[in-house]
């Protein structure tokens, strides 16, 4: 999975 | 999530919880940089847009608005409530050095563009690439300015760093602050490698920044270990 739009992260 | 998220969020809130405290109890904010508390509400409006359009979940909402509430609250008491307190003259780091560079490498180097779609972007080549506008669901520039709050996060505590050499000590207080900041981005580098591992997760941006913004705190962890857990302040 690369990261794009969607950040789940703080 | 996993225990190393969770713990660099919570250490990340520990950080926060101990500025404003030591703010409020002291009714002072000596020593404490204004300008990397408006460094980091900026990092927080920027990156926590997407609370208006996507949820994740309730913890995530939950602590969104608990870290961007906190960090306008603590640059309230700094420039309003205790003003007078305010250091201003050891406070004089250049902030726009860095948020200048860092807004230009956010539209060079994020996930939707490379510089050469950029520019395509810029030069309204393709209408389907316009940032702005109409069919626009706002995701590029949501996108760019995520990309400017990670790059800014990196490097926002330079302020303070600065302000620490300047005036040659730290109250322990703040140098706790230091510590629970510092410990969230290594934790949160034991996350990465734990979801690269077990989720196959990778986020080559935020990865390099978070080893940039660690390698900043080094020096100061070596100090707080050395020094702080012996002595009551931080002489440098």
């Amino acid at each position: 999975i690369i990261a794009r739009t969607r950040h789940d992260e703080l | 999530m996993n225990i190393f998220r969770l713990t660099g969020d919570l250490s990340h809130l520990a950080a926060i919880i101990i500025l404003l405290l030591k703010i409020w109890k002291t009714r002072s904010c000596a020593g404490i940089s204004g300008k990397s508390q408006i460094l980091f509400a900026l990092v927080f409006t920027t990156r926590y847009l997407d609370l208006l359009t996507s949820y994740i979940s309730l913890y995530n909402t939950f602590m969104k608005v608990v870290y961007i509430g906190c960090a306008y609250a603590t640059v309230y008491l700094i420039y309003m409530k205790f003003k007078a307190t305010y250091d201003g003259n050891h406070d004089t780091f250049r902030a726009e050095f860095l948020v200048v560079p860092v807004g230009g490498l956010s539209f060079l180097v994020n996930h939707d563009f490379t510089p050469l779609e950029f520019l395509l972007v810029i030069m309204y080549v393709s209408y389907d690439m316009a940032l702005c506008g109409p069919g626009s669901n706002c995701s590029h520039c949501f996108q760019i300015l995520w990309t400017f709050s990670i790059y800014l996060e990196s490097v926002a505590i330079l302020p303070q760093l600065f302000m620490i050499s300047k005036t040659g000590e730290a109250e322990t207080i703040t140098t706790h602050y230091l510590f629970f900041l510092g410990l969230y981005r290594a934790l949160y580098l034991i996350n990465w490698i734990w979801r690269f591992y077990f989720e196959g997760f990778f986020d080559l941006i935020a990865i390099v920044a978070g080893v940039v913004q660690t390698i900043l705190y080094c020096d100061f962890f070596y100090l707080y270990v050395t020094k702080v857990v012996y002595s009551e302040r931080l002489p440098l």
